[in-house]
């Protein structure tokens, strides 16, 4: 197989814009949906078909004249079909072939459809000649599946099929996308615990609750976005956040899974299931004194070296023994460049300094982390340094890039 | 068999179409034998015919089939 380019999300629509004369919308309409499901069957990929406005993928039909696409066709035989890779989405069949169905007449639309929707979603042509992915038509088969190249090729680009989504999506086309659940209730930052804190890409202070996400600023916590606007495909209720400086990767935990994303882009084969760590984590951080991620659960916590084989055998060791004066349990936890990790627990927080000792005066209540109502920084009366509250003054960033990242 | 100034062109435009050929980047139409030999070779071990590198009725028949529109990627010097 040969991958060509991949879409960023895998729940993707699709829309059928015209029929040829051949075929009767119905019959072309369930042509087209079992092709797609040839994909959703052996990736974890959804197809959902709109009847108007925009589509991720958008099959139509044109002869050897078209207003909209340079590639014309060439009449019956020879070429059948073309398709952009992603995450252009444009399928075009030949109208002047003979489309069909269940006969060995013609040229069969469905697995033709299919070849095309394996380019739409990233796939090149097979070496094998039996691959629905090699370039010639094989002529129209009763029992067609896909080759084991083909299937290859799709879970290199999106991941296997987990099983757990058999029973989620296990349904006749048109495969229902994702149930869009209501969000749960809105947080109001200034009264509410978190579910996790991350200092994240470009210097930002995120902060998690239920189904949203805010920044947090010296002017306050920023507004409430969900968090599936944001990091696509990422459910609510997460358990901790770690974004890594060192790798640029941003893990999620939830339950036994882990996500992981670059920027807001998930990575291929996300999520995960945990395996070498317990899940139902409480909270993570990433400590640059000396580039490891922690993560905590209970009365324990792991050290993991993102970028070696760490041995994890011997974790978690007690949290105690390293970061002194913590409760057990903690919801979330996060630090900062100078190595100052802050702990969080119901409404209260804590500082550590950076020999992870909890500094005089904590825990203070979590609304005075969010900046809610006080403009004064924060100064420690003993030492009248400002303490950075929270993140964003010191690095002198502004909540736009939030704006920016929706854009 | 030397090919016909016809069938020439229609093999070229096949082997050019689907990246088996590059145009030369120094613009000239002219390919070198050895290019279209190579280009034949490639699509008959893509095809699983008899790699010959020349134009015979089993790679003629082949060339002939309904296909897809999409390039190729066979030839490691044009995937580069």
């Amino acid at each position: 197989y040969l991958l060509l380019g991949h879409w960023r999300k895998k729940h993707l629509t699709f829309r059928i814009l015209n029929v040829p004369s051949t075929l009767s919308l119905p019959a072309v309409r369930a042509a087209l949906h079992r092709a797609f499901k040839y994909w959703s069957s052996v990736a974890p990929l959804t197809f959902r078909e709109v009847k108007a406005g925009w589509a991720d993928i958008r099959l139509s039909f044109h002869g050897r004249q078209s207003p909209y696409c340079s590639n014309t066709f060439d009449g019956p035989g020879k070429v059948l079909a073309h398709a952009d890779i992603p995450e252009l989405g444009s399928v075009h069949f030949d109208k002047d072939e003979f489309w069909t169905e269940g006969t060995y007449q013609g040229v069969n639309l469905r697995i033709i459809a299919a070849h095309e929707v394996g380019h739409a979603l990233g796939l090149g042509h097979s070496r094998y000649t039996q691959a629905l992915m090699a370039p010639v038509y094989a002529g129209y088969r009763p029992y067609f599946k896909l080759h084991p190249d083909d299937v290859a090729g799709i879970q290199a680009l999106y991941g296997k099929r987990r099983p757990e989504t058999d029973e989620e999506e296990e349904t006749e086309m048109p495969t229902v996308s994702p149930v869009t659940t209501q969000p749960g209730p809105m947080p109001n930052p200034c009264s509410s615990d978190v579910d996790a804190v991350m200092l994240g890409p470009r210097g930002k202070t995120y902060a998690f609750k239920g189904d949203y996400v805010w920044t947090v600023t010296d002017s306050g916590p920023g507004p409430l976005f969900q968090i599936s606007a944001l990091w696509e495909g990422l459910p609510g209720n997460l358990d901790a956040a770690v974004y890594s400086p060192r790798t640029g990767r941003t893990h999620f935990f939830k339950g036994n899974k882990v996500w992981r994303y670059v920027d807001f882009k998930m990575s291929p084969g996300f999520p995960m299931k945990l395996n070498r760590v317990e899940p139902n984590l409480d909270a993570a951080l990433y400590w640059p004194v000396n580039q490891k991620v922690f993560l905590f659960k209970g009365s324990g916590y792991w050290q993991w070296d993102e970028l070696a084989r760490t041995d994890l055998s011997r974790y978690p060791k007690p949290i105690k023994g390293l970061f002194t004066g913590v409760p057990d349990q903690p919801s979330a936890a996060m630090s900062w460049q100078d190595g100052q990790v802050y702990f969080f627990k119901g409404k209260e927080y804590w500082r550590l300094n950076q020999q992870l000792r909890v500094a005089k005066g904590y825990p203070r209540n979590v609304t005075h982390w969010m900046h809610c109502g006080l403009q004064t920084p924060d100064t420690n009366s003993l030492t009248g340094d400002v303490t950075p509250l929270t993140t964003d003054r010191v690095l002198g960033t502004t909540p736009s890039t939030m704006d920016s990242t929706l854009d | 068999r030397a090919l016909g100034p016809t069938e020439k062109e229609a093999v070229l435009d096949y082997l050019l179409q689907y990246g088996y050929l590059q145009k030369p980047l120094e613009g000239a139409d002219d390919f070198r034998l050895e290019d279209i030999t190579e280009a034949l070779r490639t699509f008959q071990e893509a095809s699983q015919l008899p790699v010959s590198g020349q134009m015979d009725d089993a790679t003629r028949a082949r060339m002939k089939q309904p296909r897809c529109g999409l390039e190729d990627p066979f030839n490691q010097k044009s995937l580069k």
